[in-house]
C-alpha cells in the first residue's frame, strides 16, 4: 500500500 | 503461469475508422501498471466495433503482452499495431478486473 502511492500517476495518451 | 486471467476477454477491432479512438492512462511504474482505456471516441475503429469499454484493462494487443511496459512503450505497441498493413484488424486482450 505504501508503495503503491509513491507510484507516480500515468500520462494519458490518444490513439 | 500462462494462464489467461479469469475475467478477461479477447476483443477483435475491425480497422473500420482512420484511428483507433481510445485514450489509454496507465504503464509500469505508475498506480495503474497496465494500460487502462479511460475514453472511447465516438466514430473511431474501438467504437465502432462495440465491445471495448472504458475501465478495461488491456493486457495484451495482437498476443504481445504489454506486462512490465512503460506509457509510453505501451502505446506505441497499441499504435504500431493499428497502423500496420499486415492485419486489417488489432487483437486485444481486455479484463474489467484491474
Amino acid at each position: 500500500r505504501e508503495k503503491r502511492l509513491t507510484l507516480p500517476p500515468s500520462e494519458i495518451t490518444l490513439l | 503461469p500462462g494462464l489467461l486471467e479469469p475475467t478477461s476477454a479477447l476483443v477483435r477491432v475491425a480497422k473500420s475508422a482512420t484511428t483507433l479512438g481510445i485514450a489509454i492512462e496507465g504503464g509500469a511504474n505508475t498506480r495503474q501498471p497496465l494500460p487502462r482505456i479511460v475514453t472511447i471516441q465516438r466514430g473511431g475503429s474501438a467504437h465502432n466495433c462495440g465491445q471495448l469499454k472504458v475501465g478495461q484493462v488491456i493486457l495484451e494487443v495482437n498476443g504481445v503482452s504489454l506486462r512490465g511496459r512503460e506509457h509510453r512503450e505501451a502505446a506505441r505497441i497499441i499504435a504500431e499495431a493499428f497502423k500496420t498493413k499486415e492485419r486489417d484488424h488489432v487483437d486485444f486482450l481486455v479484463t474489467e478486473f484491474n
